[in-house]
């Protein structure tokens, strides 16, 4: 699977 | 982003600022469980890593810079203020966090979306962040009285969270392969803590009496 999206949330 | 993720933001910005106007004015933390504090900022410090690396946008860093520094002040106030230790109830703030730690460092170790440092360090965040709210809530209900500011601290921390959930649903409907199991469940646990809190304040707040948790 794609590589993890970064988390964007805080 | 969406309404509810900023809506989300805000009130746990609000909640943060609340706790550390109510200890600078009125220089006590009656109330206050330094252990939840304590907590939080290991929350923040091991979510946050990335900010140094990872540039997101400028609101992302600003919000991280405020909630790192905001939680390590409210510990530093707890523990090193001369007035406001005083009025820190030791005794009564004796929930033993550290069993908490350990199970989230393990459990991070086991279930995580990616075995790399930053991640783990970011599941491990995450797991405690659902359950930091526990020595708050063992320490409300020993000393059985609220005052509104601790009540509305929590009420906002609370609230926080359940407007991230529909965030996450939100994200989930409109983005392709926005799927974070980890995330939706510790959030769904860290929200339910809180539902009893709920109904008491709410009642509370009904009937316009003072908040009073059962023993």
């Amino acid at each position: 699977d794609d590589d993890i999206a970064e988390h964007d949330e805080l | 982003m969406n309404i509810f993720r900023l809506a989300g933001d805000m009130t746990h910005l609000f909640s943060v600022l609340v706790l550390l106007l109510k200890i600078h004015t009125i220089k006590s933390c009656a109330g206050i469980s330094l252990k939840t504090q304590e907590l939080y900022a290991l929350v923040f410090a091991t979510r946050y890593l990335d900010i140094f690396t990872d540039y997101i946008s400028l609101y992302n860093t600003c919000m991280k810079l405020i909630f790192l520094g905001s939680s390590f002040s409210i510990v530093w106030y707890i523990r090193r203020h001369k007035i406001v230790r005083r009025s820190y109830d030791k005794e009564q703030d004796t929930f033993r966090h550290h069993f908490l730690i350990l199970p989230c460092i393990i459990l991070a170790l086991l279930i995580n979306e990616k075995f790399t440092v930053k991640e783990v360090m970011w599941t491990f965040s995450l797991y405690l962040e659902a359950v930091a709210i526990l020595p708050q809530l063992v320490l409300l209900q020993r000393t059985r009285n609220i005052d509104n500011l601790t009540g509305q601290y929590i009420f906002l921390l609370g609230a926080y969270r359940s407007l991230y959930i529909l965030n996450w649903i939100y994200r989930y409907f409109t983005e392709q392969h926005y799927v974070h199991w980890i995330t939706w469940i510790s959030g769904l646990v860290q929200t339910l803590l809180y539902a009893d809190f709920f109904y008491y304040y709410f009642h509370s707040w009904k009937n316009n009496e003072k908040l009073q948790l059962p023993a």
